[in-house]
């Protein structure tokens, strides 16, 4: 389902260059559930972002579903997006403007939901999550860890194949966690595939397969006992 | 050093009030080093904005090292702010425009320091939080866990008596927050009172004093053993 064969990606910065990524191969199929782990700098949200059709290569190959995202156009890469991935960004990356309801809507209008299916979807989906009492709330009304929780919900909100989450606890304290982490199982064991970014050992033992990066490069890939 | 007595802050939203605070009594003394807990939502960073002055109580009473904070004007409490306080913010907050080493210089530009002598310390900081080959990439250029490290080193770097942490391991991987742990205990040996959030017990038991709030309420305050 997800095939990155030797991806580079390179930053230059006057002389220096920042090898984010510095040769990665990974096969990631249907179903999975992976934990990515590795020191702060490492690559992991740059893997992330690739995975997420948010960004290209300086090399290497990336294919999502068979298809060569290369050679995809925007349109398309931005319809793999929105059918088939739910992404939550380690910065939350909510619309400031929005209220928490309005920013878990946004990626049903894009499915062409209309407004009343779209509210009750959404507003399950904040109810998932523990903020049904906030959904009037922007996020600057809202503390870090409900930022973290609209983000989640937004993610979930189409329930796409494949969830992409980049530290989707590191603002919650552990009960809360905890709810997040049996949301993630709930939705793997009726066949979602979850790939999280995480620093929380007890976060990556829950998955079943962790994918160590140093230094832009993965080091280990092991299933978990 | 810092009083708050019998403090209320409350949101009101249309027909619903949100007690953020909700009757808070703490006195912190000079060289404490406090760990403040809690789920999300449960008002740490609204208690945090009121000791950084950076916030004003709905009722209630704050004093900081005796002046009575609803009697200065916005110039003092900026200049207490800017004297006596460093804050690593939950969101970071860093200026998006400027460069690591601009957005770690910001304070001592407020006190007056002369350029040299200001990239020296705005580099020392860089360089004792691990990022010494990245003073020159703006916020976009830089993983989530370094723009954490540089609102730290922003918040050390004039060496503040009184110093805030929101969050300030959220980002990291378990060696760069023991890292970052380090650096709070040696300035907490050398005299600096530290109070962080962490939604980390690990990271709580290295403080030597918790308080753990709940809906607006401190609910325990207790000596680590
Ligand atoms: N401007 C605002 N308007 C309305 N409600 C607000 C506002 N700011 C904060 N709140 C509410 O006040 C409560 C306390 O927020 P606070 O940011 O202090 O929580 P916190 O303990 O830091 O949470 P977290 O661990 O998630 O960061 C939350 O329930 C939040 O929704
Ligand atoms: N636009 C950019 N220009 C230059 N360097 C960059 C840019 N974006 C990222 N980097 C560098 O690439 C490296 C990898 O960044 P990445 O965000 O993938 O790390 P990460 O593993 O997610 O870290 P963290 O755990 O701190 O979030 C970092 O060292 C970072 O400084
Ligand atoms: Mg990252
Ligand atoms: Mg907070």
């Amino acid at each position: 389902m997800i095939q990155i064969e030797n991806m580079y990606k390179k930053y230059i910065m006057g002389d220096n260059v920042v090898n984010a990524l510095n040769g990665v191969d990974l096969h990631i199929r249907e179903h999975e559930f992976v934990a990515i782990v590795g020191p702060s700098g490492s690559g992991k949200s740059t893997l992330m972002n690739m995975i997420g059709c948010l960004d290209v290569p300086t090399a290497g190959r990336f294919f999502i579903d068979g298809y060569d995202a290369s050679k995809l156009s925007d349109d398309q890469q931005a319809e793999i997006r929105n059918k088939k991935i739910g992404f939550v960004f380690q910065g939350f990356n909510l619309i400031q403007k929005l209220t928490a309801l309005e920013n878990v809507e946004m990626p049903l209008i894009y499915s062409g939901m209309r407004a009343a299916e779209r509210q009750k979807r959404a507003v399950n989906a904040l109810e998932s999550v523990g903020l049904g009492d906030r959904v009037h709330h922007t996020p600057t009304e809202l503390s870090g860890g409900q930022q973290q929780r609209v983000a989640i919900a937004r993610a979930l909100v189409t329930d796409p194949p494949i969830i992409l989450g980049d530290e989707p606890t590191g603002n919650l304290d552990s009960k809360s966690g905890k709810e997040i982490m049996q949301i993630f199982k709930n939705l793997n064991a009726k066949g979602n595939t979850i790939i999280l970014i995480t620093h929380d050992d007890h976060i990556a033992e829950q998955a079943k397969r962790i994918i160590r990066i140093m230094d832009g490069k993965i080091i280990e890939d092991r299933e978990v006992s």
